[in-house]
This record gives structure tokens, C-alpha cells and sequence, in this order.
């Protein structure tokens, strides 16, 4: 199992380096063992560097960019060993609109991989999803389902309405 | 192997049978603070043999049944059904020859599991065996809570360990 | 203290009850003393009932619920004591866009009593505030500030473009 | 009393002086991810006496001193200053005839430490007790840092009556 982890490692942090500069359109990131010489056992460190900024401990990171990185370390195992399907519950409340972009870009990407299941209130996420379920409770305290297809339905208010309270 | 189907009934707030197609692509979940966007979350989970009552923010397993509302009476049972597809891969060996797989979860308010795969009464152990090689098990990267996104960060490099450990 | 202890708990909780159902549009809420025979040590519970909904434990409330109580409780505190500024760094990110409306409207009303600092990503909520401070990158990594009346300036996109990264 | 006025030199990612009004009503900070915005929030907790490094996300207190850019060098010293107007409120009794107070807080990356109050010379002790009257201390209920909305509603019974305690 030493071997197995020691290729996983490696493979998971080189995607994990292509991955994060997609993401935050630079800068670089990578993982590092912190006990090379014992691979049962060592813990794994994350580095990580936004554009045009020193590298700095991950707690001085801000919100949006710790929500970022861990992100980009997600996808980057999912990129080596898939698994069936991948659920993001609001995963976009930190991001601003233009990481809001770049993340539901990447996640329509990763979803010829897999498919891929996101709970969001961000407009913007919702009008890059192929499908769409509404959740509602028209019985106060019952939750009911109605499924959009994102095609049909321009996202006006009428989805809206539907969603109301 | 590629996830179809979620059948849930008497599960936290679905009190009435809902059933979500998952096509191909991305599928948005979308609905009101409150509505039950999250309890879909539980719900997938718990099917997939998640045992410890807290990690579905409950105190004790019978916190998943339907409790009731203003205008309705708890339930005495919740069942949620989850139907795979078979596509070659991921699948463990004794399943290898269905096309569909159906994995289904059934607890009564007094305290009695069942549990199902096609149809077939099973343990609740073969249902994560089941899930435990395809990468999606209960403690997986593949689902992401809400608020825990950043945790694989602000996390300890031990733990760290056992998320890459996972997909090795 | 244990006077001053009773009575601003009496206090708290009678405004908590108020301010609840006005967040949630219904609904009531309300604290008690998880010892009321012991006022020096007692914890204090807090119970809450969405509209519509059956009395459940706090902990099955959804994250935006639990936002929203927690809110009622800050600003119920506010009230009674009120401090020379309150600071809420995106407290509305859990937030869908109707208790979006409903929180930051409760904000410009508490700021009659004291200032109100608000940080967010939330168009709806910097469109309800007095003044706004843009901060931004323009080299990297070195914070700037920019202020903007919020009257004079439509939120159209150059506040979007002048904040762009 | 009023919050008026917050000068920020030095102190994590801003390098050049910038200088924040605060008028009456709501005033809200926007702005991209990892711009500097909740640190505007450190900064205020660190001028109002914060002690632990680890609550201002840092390791240890030279942390918070601009660290340098791609750009520029690290800088030698954090300087914030918090001006406030006296309305009659809520001021302690030994600063109630000022009408406006300034509190300034200074770092040497060398780890020495300045404190004023009007540009008089105080200690540490001095400026947190200026603020633990006025409900605005470093652990008081009128700054929520950012993701920590619903820690009142998820902490212990025992830790909620530390928060009404404050009130009292
Ligand atoms: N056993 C149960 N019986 C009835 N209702 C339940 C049960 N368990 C949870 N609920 C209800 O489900 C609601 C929470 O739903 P959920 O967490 O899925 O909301 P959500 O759509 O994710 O909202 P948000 O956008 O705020 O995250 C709560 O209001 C709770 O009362
Ligand atoms: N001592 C320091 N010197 C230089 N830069 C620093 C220092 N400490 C923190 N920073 C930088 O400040 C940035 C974080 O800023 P902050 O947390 O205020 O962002 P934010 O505007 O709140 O973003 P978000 O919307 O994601 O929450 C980090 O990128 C970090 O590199
Ligand atoms: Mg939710
Ligand atoms: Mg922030």
C-alpha cells in the first residue's frame, strides 16, 4: 500500500498543479509530504500561491480563495480516480461572480467525466447546469420536486415564483 | 457506473414519494433557505450506509423520519432508493452482470432496518462494501457538505493522508 | 450579577421573539435556562419554529435557518444593548435572494440605533446600503480602497469592472 | 459613541495608507475574493486590543505586518488607527470630556509594540479596557467575522450564556 499511496500522491498533486491555475487564472499550488521518509504514515502539507501575491500559509488565505484551493485539490482527485457521480452543496457562497464563472465553467467540463449533482442559490451557477429540480414547500414543512429543463425555461422570474416560499 | 435514479419517501421533509432522474451533465438543485435541498444530500448519503446519526445532523437514527408538520402527522417509516447504471466500470465483481443496480434503505420508527440491493434483502455491510470501492463511500471527496468545502484545507496533514489514501 | 444576568436574559429573550417572525415572516422563537435554579451557571438553550414548521432541534434546521436565527439573536441582543457599531462579515452568503431582501432591509433599520458595517458579494445587499467602500487589487497583492456614494453611482457594471480582479 | 474613522498602514495586505469614513447609516465593504476585505475586519480587532494572533488567522502576531508582494518588500510595521466621536454614550467616565478619541496600535516586525490613546502613550491594558465597556470587545457579539454566523445557534448551551453575559 506504500506504493499505491506514493503514485496516488504523485499523480493527484500533478493534476493538482494544473488545476489550481485554471481556477485563479495563475499562481501556482502543489502538495508536499511532511515526512517523505515514512509514506505510511506522513501527513500531506498544501501549498499555495495566488497571482501576483507572496507565498503565504494557507490561514492567511481569504475566504473565497481557501474555498478556492480546496476546490481545485477536489477535482484534482476526482480527475484521477472518478467515482460515479459528484455532489457540491453550495460550494459557490464564498465566491465572487467572476470565480462564480470560472468555477461552474470547470464544473461543466469535469461533468463528461462524471455527473455531477449542484446545490446553489447563484443565479449564474444554475444557468450552466444541463437540468434543473426545483425543491418547494407549497405544504408548509413538505418537500416537493419539480424538474426544469434549463433550455426551456429562460431563468426569469417565473422560476422564481415557482421557487417562492 | 453512473447514478440514475433517487427515490425518497418518509425521509426528513419528503412526507410525499419524490423521485429525481439524474441525466447525464450537471444537474442544478435549486429551492428556497428551508425547502429541503440538503436533506436530498442526507438522503443520498444515508442510502449509501452512513451510520452515525450526527453526520445527517440528527441525535439519534429516527431524527430522518418524517416528524410531521402543521398540517401533518409523522410517519412511522422512511425509504430512500437509489438506482445505479451499470457502465463496466467501478462496478465490484458480483454485480458485474446486472445493468441496473438498486440500492434501498428502509427504517421504521421502531428502531428495524432493512436493507436491499435489487430487490434482494442484504446487511447493511454489503451495501458499503458495495460503495466502498467505487470511491463514493460515505466519508469520500465526492460529497461535499454544506459549509465544509474549505475543511480539506484548514484540515490536519494526517487527515489530510486519508482523502489521498481514499483515491489511491 | 446574577440580578443583572436575569434580567438581561429576560430582556433578550422577549426581543428575540419579536425579532424572529420578522425575519422568517411567521414563526416564533424563543431561549430558557437549562437550569433556572442555578442563575450563576445555567447554559441557555435556544428553541426556534420556521412558519409552517413542527418544533424540532436546531441542529435539523437548514444553514440558512440557522443564519437567519442566529441573526435574530445578534440583532435581539443589539437592542438591548446596543454598541457603537455592529460588523457582519457575509453573513448573508447562506442566504437565498427573498431572506436576502428581508435581513438587509432589518440592517438599514438597525442602523437608526448604531452604525452597521456589511460585508458581502450580494448586489441585493450593496444596492440597500448608505455608502460603499470598494476594495480592490489593482497591483497585486496591495489592498486599495474606493468610495462610493451609493446614490450617485447606479450598481451597474463599473462598480463590477472598477472591483473586477 | 460613534465609529468614525479607521486608518490602516502596513497591516496585512495593505501597504500604502488607506483611510476608511465611516458615516452614519450602513456602510458596506465589496469587493473580489482575496482583495483585503476582512482584513478591514482584523484590523479592527487587532486597534481594539485582540491578543491572539490565531483569531487574526496568523501563527503568531508579525503576521499581520505586510508581508510583501510580487512587487514590493516586506514592510517593518503595522499601524492602525480607530477614531471615534463621543455622543455621551456608552464612554468611560476618564474620557467622557474628549470628543473624539483615537486609539493606535503599532507593530515593530522586531516585536515591539506601541499604544496610544490621543496620541498620549498607554498600555495594552488600557485600550482594552476602554473598549470592554462599550460591548464592542474582541469577543463581544458586535463582530461576526466572516463563516461564523451560526456559531451562536451551534455552540454549547454553557458558551450562549457567555454571550448574554456581555449584554448584562
Ligand atoms: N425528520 C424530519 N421531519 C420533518 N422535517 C424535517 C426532518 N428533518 C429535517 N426536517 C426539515 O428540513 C428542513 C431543512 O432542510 P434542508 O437542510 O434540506 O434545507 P435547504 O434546502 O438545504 O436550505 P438552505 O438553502 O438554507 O441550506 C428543516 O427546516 C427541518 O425542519
Ligand atoms: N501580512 C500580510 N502581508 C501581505 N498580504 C497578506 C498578509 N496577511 C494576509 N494577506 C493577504 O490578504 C489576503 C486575504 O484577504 P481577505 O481575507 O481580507 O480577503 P477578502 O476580501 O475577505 O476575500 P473573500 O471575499 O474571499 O472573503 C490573502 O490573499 C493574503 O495573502
Ligand atoms: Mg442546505
Ligand atoms: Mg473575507
Amino acid at each position: 500500500t506504500k506504493q499505491r499511496f506514493e503514485e496516488a500522491f504523485r499523480a493527484i498533486n500533478e493534476r493538482f498543479s494544473q488545476v489550481f491555475p485554471r481556477l485563479f487564472r495563475g499562481g501556482k499550488a502543489w502538495l508536499e509530504l511532511t515526512d517523505p521518509n515514512d509514506l505510511l504514515n506522513s501527513g500531506v502539507e498544501i501549498f499555495a500561491q495566488p497571482p501576483g501575491k507572496k507565498l503565504a500559509s494557507i490561514a492567511l488565505m481569504s475566504g473565497g480563495e481557501k474555498a478556492l484551493t480546496a476546490t481545485s485539490l477536489i477535482f484534482a482527485i476526482f480527475l484521477i480516480k472518478p467515482s460515479p457521480f459528484c455532489l457540491l452543496d453550495e460550494v459557490d457562497a464564498p465566491l465572487d461572480e467572476a470565480n462564480v464563472d470560472r468555477f461552474s465553467l470547470m464544473v461543466q467540463e469535469m461533468s463528461k467525466i462524471s455527473q455531477f449533482i449542484v446545490i446553489t442559490h447563484n443565479r449564474r451557477t444554475m444557468e450552466k447546469s444541463d437540468q434543473l429540480y426545483g425543491v418547494t414547500m407549497e405544504q408548509p414543512g413538505i418537500s416537493k420536486t419539480v424538474h426544469v429543463r434549463v433550455k426551456e425555461a429562460s431563468l426569469s422570474t417565473n422560476l422564481g415564483s415557482e421557487m417562492a416560499y | 457506473m453512473r447514478i440514475k435514479k433517487l427515490e425518497i419517501f418518509g425521509f426528513k421533509s419528503f412526507a410525499d414519494r419524490v423521485v429525481i432522474n439524474f441525466d447525464a451533465g450537471v444537474t442544478g438543485i435549486v429551492g428556497p433557505n428551508g425547502c429541503g435541498k440538503s436533506n436530498v444530500v442526507d438522503a443520498l448519503r444515508w442510502v449509501m450506509g452512513e451510520q452515525n446519526a450526527k453526520h445527517l445532523r440528527g441525535d439519534q437514527m429516527q431524527d430522518i423520519i418524517f416528524n410531521g408538520s402543521q398540517t401533518r402527522g409523522a410517519m412511522g417509516l422512511a425509504e430512500v432508493t437509489l438506482t445505479l447504471e451499470n457502465d463496466g466500470q467501478l462496478v465490484p465483481q458480483e454485480y458485474a452482470h446486472f445493468e441496473e443496480i438498486e440500492v434501498t434503505r428502509r427504517l421504521y420508527r421502531n428502531g428495524n432496518s432493512e436493507y436491499e440491493i435489487n430487490k434482494r434483502e442484504c446487511r447493511l455491510r454489503d451495501i458499503t462494501e458495495f460503495f466502498l470501492g467505487t470511491g463514493v463511500g460515505t466519508k469520500a471527496y465526492s460529497i461535499i457538505e454544506q459549509g465544509r468545502v474549505s475543511s480539506i484545507v484548514q484540515a490536519k496533514p494526517e487527515e489530510r493522508r486519508q482523502i489521498i489514501e481514499e483515491a489511491a
